[in-house]
This record gives structure tokens, sequence and C-alpha cells, in this order.
């Protein structure tokens, strides 16, 4: 269960950054 | 908070104990051998994954270093339209 | 009290120390064996590494999403304020382009 726990939690933070590149590339957009 | 600290402290030994206990048969048991290797394995996977994880974190704090640079030029450029206004 | 609070502490040494002498005498761990005794260590070293890990993870989260919502709020409060500017100074009101529009319902 533990390999599976750190699995899913790397899943995750994959996903964050993922979302947080596209929320700063949005932003600098709005910022020109 | 201090007694329950020494709790949690001697109850973390009791627990490491009661582990190594567990495998005191170890010859008598080939198969507690079988299931200690593959244990072992899966720690090698396991801490594999887990340097993924450390540096996906790095990763991330980086990006909040540069969330927290534009929040501030984003603040900037706020107060200068303020003050346009 | 704090004395024998010592000494239970060091009888539970005295155990976990016997214990690991008895595994690695009696089943001595071939080459290329793994010795029991260690990887119930690592295993508990293994449990704590990633109780750390996780709880860095999640200040982490929770700075970045403080972060985000700080800039959504200043972008907010910018656009709105320039929307404002265009109109006193009767410029006309530059219409945002497609892409602009994408991001902003992005960030909403």
């Amino acid at each position: 269960t533990l390999k599976d726990d750190v699995n899913a939690l790397l899943d995750n933070a994959r996903l964050e950054s993922q979302e947080s590149t596209s929320f700063i590339k949005a932003t600098k957009v709005l910022m020109k | 908070s201090d007694l329950e600290q020494l709790c949690s402290y001697v109850n973390e030994k009791i627990e490491n104990i009661k582990k190594t206990l567990s495998i005191r048969n170890l010859g008598q048991d080939p198969a507690l051998k079988t299931t200690l290797s593959k244990i072992g394995d899966e720690i090698i996977t396991v801490n594999e994954l887990l340097n993924k994880f450390e540096l996906e974190i790095q990763y991330q704090e980086q990006t909040n270093s540069s969330l927290k640079e534009l929040c501030a030029s984003l603040e900037e450029e706020f107060k200068d339209v303020d003050h346009l206004n | 009290m704090e004395d024998e609070f010592q000494k239970a502490d060091s009888d539970l040494d005295y155990l976990q120390y016997r214990l690991e002498y008895e595994i690695k005498t009696n089943h001595p761990h071939s080459a290329g064996e793994k010795n029991a005794v260690a990887i119930l260590k690592e295993l508990s070293a293994i449990k704590s590494r990633y109780q750390a890990l996780c709880a860095r993870f999640k200040a982490v989260s929770v700075e970045q999403k403080e972060t985000k919502s700080c800039i959504c709020a200043i972008l907010n409060k910018t656009m709105t304020m320039i929307r404002e500017l265009q109109k006193q100074t009767n410029l006309e009101l530059t219409l945002l382009t497609e892409e602009e529009k994408a991001v902003t319902e992005q960030l909403k």
C-alpha cells in the first residue's frame, strides 16, 4: 500500500506542476 | 504533550520489538524468507519512487518562487494603474 | 518515576539488541540475501521518509494555492481599473483578444 500511496501522490504532484505551468503562462498573457 | 510524546516514544520501541520478533523464526519458515526478500525488493522500488517524488517537490518549490515573483510584479503594475487612475 | 522510565527504556533497548543479535547469529544471511534486521530498519526508515515528504508536499501545495488566488485577485482589480480608466478617458475599450478571453476564463 505504501508503494500505491507514493504512486498516487507522485501523479498528483505532477498534475499540480502542469496546472501551475499553464497558470503562469496564462497570467503572463494577461500581463502583456 | 510531554507524556504523550513519551508514550509514543515507548510504543514505537515496543512496535519495533514486535516486528523484530515476527522474523525470529526466519530459519524455520522459508516462506518468511521469501516474503522478506520481496519486501527488500519493494523497498528499493519505493525508494526510487520517493526520489522522484522529492524531485517533484523541489520543482514545485521553485514554481512557488516564480509565482511569488509574478505576484509581486503584478502588484507593482496595479500600483501604476492605480496611480494613473 | 523518572528512574522507572529510564529503566524501561534501557530494558526495551536491550530486548531489541538481543533479538537482533539472535537473528543475525542464528540466520546469517548468505551472500546476496538481505539481512532481515536491516530490512525491518529500512522499512521504518522509508515510512518516516514518506511522511516527511508528504508534509513537505502539503505545505508547498497550500502555499501555491494561496499565491495563485492572490495573483487572480490582483489581475481582476487591475483589469477592472483599466476598463474604468478607458471609460473616463473616452479611449475606445480595447476588446480582449481570443487568447486573452481564453486565459481569463482559465484563470476564473
